[in-house]
């Protein structure tokens, strides 16, 4: 975008980029394929759902954010084993994470999502839209629910989901990044190890211009996340300050 | 670092897969 040339990379340096990431990727994936299996994707009985959309307001909002800030935390993690994150300097470590650490959620969604049933592993089972009523975000859980849906179509590997998380994550036009450059350069490093690892897999179906498209939309899910928790919290101020994980304020509580 | 004390402490800790 400045005019630089990206850096050449040799095929072996995108191949052991693709493979740290891909590690990461694995080690911090919050649910292994298998375990999902195992539990035969099984869905919310009728009353199960009844009871969350019985829960109060607050209360689902509550146990939302608690399980978002639990799958943050394992994003945080995915991108501490990426090398060249940590050579970051603190600021833009944060920046990153800050901006990007719901945008990953978000892509890891379509690993624990049920197209068939449009459902999603929440909470121990399967959940479809209907079971987060009682959060007043319907139009939200909606767009989310298209989003892991339209992610599943691509049958991404776990290698080309990890590297398209890191691609996100190191996003060189975030606000306030002190080093842009150093990230930039990560973020054309990420963009060429993708590039290389779909070719690899013969995926020639334009699925690198699907998934650029898929930013944008990941910036609109976010953008709209934070305009529900405004409006939530213009209604129940004290019930982010005390009862939210403080992960989840110091992320989105600006 | 005051604003993120949490995202500072979880950029600092070692975690280990077992962990997670």
């Amino acid at each position: 975008s400045n005019g630089e040339t990206s850096p050449t990379v040799s095929m072996a340096e995108l191949d052991h980029l693709a493979h740290i990431i891909s590690k990461s990727h694995l080690e911090t994936c919050q649910h292994l394929r298998e375990e999902l299996q195992q539990m035969n994707w099984q869905n919310l009985l009728q009353d199960e759902v009844e009871s969350y959309q019985s829960k109060p307001r607050e209360v689902m909002w509550q146990l939302c954010a608690v399980k978002i800030t639990e799958a943050i935390q394992y994003v945080v993690e995915f991108a501490k084993r990426i090398d060249g994150f940590m050579d970051l300097c603190q600021n833009d470590q944060i920046v990153l994470l800050k901006a990007g650490s719901l945008e990953v959620v978000f892509i890891r969604m379509c690993r624990v999502f049920d197209s068939q049933n449009n459902t999603v592993y929440f909470d121990g089972k399967f959940a479809g839209p209907d079971a987060f009523k009682a959060l007043g975000c319907d139009d939200l859980i909606t767009s989310v629910f298209d989003f892991a849906k339209s992610m599943c179509l691509l049958h991404l590997t776990e290698e080309e989901l990890a590297l398209f998380s890191a691609f996100v994550l190191f996003s060189a036009d975030r606000s306030w990044l002190q080093e842009k450059l150093q990230v930039e350069k990560m973020q054309q490093r990420t963009h060429l190890a993708l590039q290389h690892i779909l070719q690899k897999n013969q995926r020639e179906d334009g699925v690198l211009n699907k998934l650029r498209c898929k930013v944008s939309a990941l910036r609109s899910l976010c953008n709209r996340h934070t305009e529900k928790l405004s409006a939530f919290r213009a209604i129940y101020p004290d019930v982010i300050r005390t009862h939210f994980p403080p992960l989840y304020k110091e992320l989105f509580g600006a | 670092k005051e604003k993120h004390k949490i995202l500072h402490q979880l950029l600092q800790n070692s975690t280990s897969p077992v962990d997670l």
